[in-house]
């Protein structure tokens, strides 16, 4: 992408622009500029492809945790609960991951816990027809907390593998609702010691540096297992994850890469890094 | 905050008379790293740094005023200026037909907006249509969401292709004394070239009097290309930006309006239909500055 040649200081604000255009934000770009600029005043690096080789390498060590894959045979069944802000796709996701699952013969079940939202439970319903697994739902405007109780105990009659919550969308900054949802996980404890077994975050690629913050208040309410990044398929690169794992250690469990049940990917250092710099 | 930073770059203006390029360049950097920080578009943060920087230097330092004081004025005034002057509502008026197409990019907020503004102009008999034929339950979303505004709405399932239902929705309201056509379109990638050209043919086969690009508010960078693409398919007449309510410091309208240059009309600020509000350029100014 910067062809080869001498490297330069111009040619580090190159790199500089291509990183903040990227999402990655002002603290990690300069931290991984200042970085190369030291190597190259130091000599370790000589040209572009020196500086394009140790970005790239730095950015996939960063994103790369030791992680233990999902938490999916937990007995008698595992609680996966779905959260995030509005609209990044927390109920589209939940229908992705429930495919996935059923690909790898688990016996799913959902619980639609946004009461609220015009066309929530319909929405989730839909998809739960499509896949032939059991919706549980609530009244309108119903606790969700109770809903969530309910599907539990749904879940333990019908014997199934796993069970994913699905939450109504709520601003970081909306203390009543990180209330309501830091409820809903208390209950699935109580109803399931040990559950949620993994906690979802589901993070929007379009979204600027206030995900780190989405990330921070999520996190300190819930504990979460992992995140999930939707709308890749877009044109955003959704570098704020950068900060994020490099803030909260929190393993990037899958991608979004579309609006239908198939497009869910395993996150992939390595091709998320690579995306970075097309 | 942006004054908090400029503190000690600015101390160092004190006593002397005129702003410098070299006097000035601490300053410049804390407004450009804010601004990023901010998540405005990297080219939008060159230009304005640039455009300060021009206006900036040879200034008298106004005896008696605080040099860093006239600086964030400065900043402060020149970002109030991009973000455009107070914003006209959109032309409804009892009696005509007003026609809006509601457009962006998946989960932005389109379908919440348009019961907004249809819950605003309800005593101008609003009709919604809903045009969004593949999202699961987005017709039914659309539904409840008129009959929580108190307004009427037309739906044709989703097996027919959007433009039709336009067409047919567009018919029912000139027959059914509405004065308010709100289209709710299905969120699409800039890049979905198929979906691109779905709107253009609604808007050939409709003539809206207004298309407006619903934008979450916390969008990066990827704001500029979002929005030019769509403006430069459809002719974009205004924008919402969304979700207001939270705490994204909403870099992305700075970036739209420097690109774009159409009116950001309207903020959405909550979830109920009663969240929206005029778009206030100054306010915007300084939740970016920060
Ligand atoms: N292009 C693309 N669109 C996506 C992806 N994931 C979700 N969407 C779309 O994003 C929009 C919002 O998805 P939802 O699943 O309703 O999001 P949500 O988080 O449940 O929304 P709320 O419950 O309202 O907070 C829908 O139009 C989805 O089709 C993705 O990976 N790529
Ligand atoms: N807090 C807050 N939430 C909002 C606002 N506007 C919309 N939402 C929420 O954002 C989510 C997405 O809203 P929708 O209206 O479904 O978005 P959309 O653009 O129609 O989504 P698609 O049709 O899938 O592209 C929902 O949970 C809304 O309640 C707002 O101004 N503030
Ligand atoms: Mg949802
Ligand atoms: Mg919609």
């Amino acid at each position: 992408v910067f062809g080869d040649g001498k490297l330069d200081e111009d040619k580090l604000e190159e790199f500089e622009d291509l990183l903040l255009q990227g999402d990655l934000g002002v603290e990690v770009t300069m931290e991984l500029v200042d970085h190369l600029r030291q190597g190259w005043k130091d000599g370790k690096y000589k040209t572009v492809a020196d500086i394009q080789e140790s970005l790239k390498t730095k950015i996939q060590e960063e994103l790369t945790l030791k992680i233990s894959p999902l938490n999916l045979s937990e007995s008698p069944f595992a609680v996966i609960l779905m959260v995030g802000i509005n609209g990044v796709g927390k109920t589209t996701t939940t229908a992705k991951i429930t495919s996935l699952f059923q690909k790898l013969d688990k016996k799913c079940m959902l619980v639609a816990c946004d009461t609220f939202r015009a066309g929530a439970v319909k929405q989730l319903e839909t998809w739960g027809e499509r896949l032939d697994v059991t919706v549980v739902k609530g009244k309108e405007n119903e606790d969700p907390a109770s809903v969530a109780f309910e599907g539990i105990k749904r879940a333990k009659q019908e014997k199934v593998d796993i069970l994913i919550i699905d939450t109504a969308g709520r601003l970081h900054t909306q203390v009543n609702l990180m209330e309501e949802v830091k409820k809903i996980s208390r209950v699935v404890e109580k109803a399931l010691p040990g559950a949620p077994h993994e906690t979802l975050m589901v993070i929007d690629s379009t979204t600027g540096q206030n995900a780190i913050e989405q990330a921070k208040v999520f996190n300190e309410a819930l504990d979460l297992s992992g995140l999930v990044v939707t709308k890749l398929d877009g044109t955003a690169k959704g570098g704020v994850v950068v900060a994020i794992h490099r803030q909260l250690q929190i393993p990037i469990r899958f991608i979004g890469v579309g609006e239908q049940v198939n497009d869910l990917q395993n996150f992939n250092p390595e091709e998320f890094t690579e995306a970075l710099f097309a | 905050n942006l004054s908090d930073r400029l503190q000690s770059t600015i101390s160092k203006l004190r006593g002397t008379d005129k702003l410098t390029d070299d006097n000035i360049k601490e300053a410049l950097r804390e407004v450009k790293l804010a601004l990023l920080e901010a998540d405005v578009n990297l080219l939008i943060v060159k230009e304005f740094v640039n455009s300060i920087k021009k206006e900036v230097l040879g200034a008298e330092v106004e005896k008696g005023l605080d040099p860093g004081k006239q600086f964030i004025k400065l900043v402060h005034e020149k970002l109030v200026e991009i973000m455009g002057t107070n914003p006209e509502d959109i032309n409804v008026k009892k009696g005509g037909l007003h026609k809006v197409m509601m457009v962006g990019l998946q989960g932005s907020g389109k379908t919440t907006t348009t019961g907004k503004i249809a819950k605003k102009f309800q005593d101008v008999n609003p009709l919604l249509v809903a045009c969004d034929v593949y999202r699961p339950a987005a017709v039914d979303q659309l539904l409840t969401v008129a009959k929580r505004a108190g307004v009427t709405s037309f739906e044709k399932g989703t097996d027919h292709d959007p433009v039709t239902i336009a067409k047919e929705g567009l018919e029912k309201a000139k027959a059914g004394n509405h004065s308010l056509l709100m289209i709710d379109t299905a969120g699409r990638l800039q890049i979905d070239e198929k979906l691109m050209e779905e709107l253009a043919r609604m808007k050939e086969a409709i003539r809206p009097d207004d298309i407006l690009l619903v934008i979450d508010s916390m969008t990066g960078q990827e704001a500029v290309r979002v929005a030019k693409t769509f403006d430069d398919t459809l002719g974009i007449t205004g924008v919402v930006l969304t979700k207001v309510d939270g705490d994204a410091r909403g870099g992305a309208a700075l970036s739209i309006r420097k690109t774009i240059g159409k009116p950001i009309k309207y903020i959405g600020i909550g979830e109920k239909l009663d969240g929206l509000e005029l778009f206030d350029p100054e306010r915007m100014a300084s939740r970016i500055l920060g």
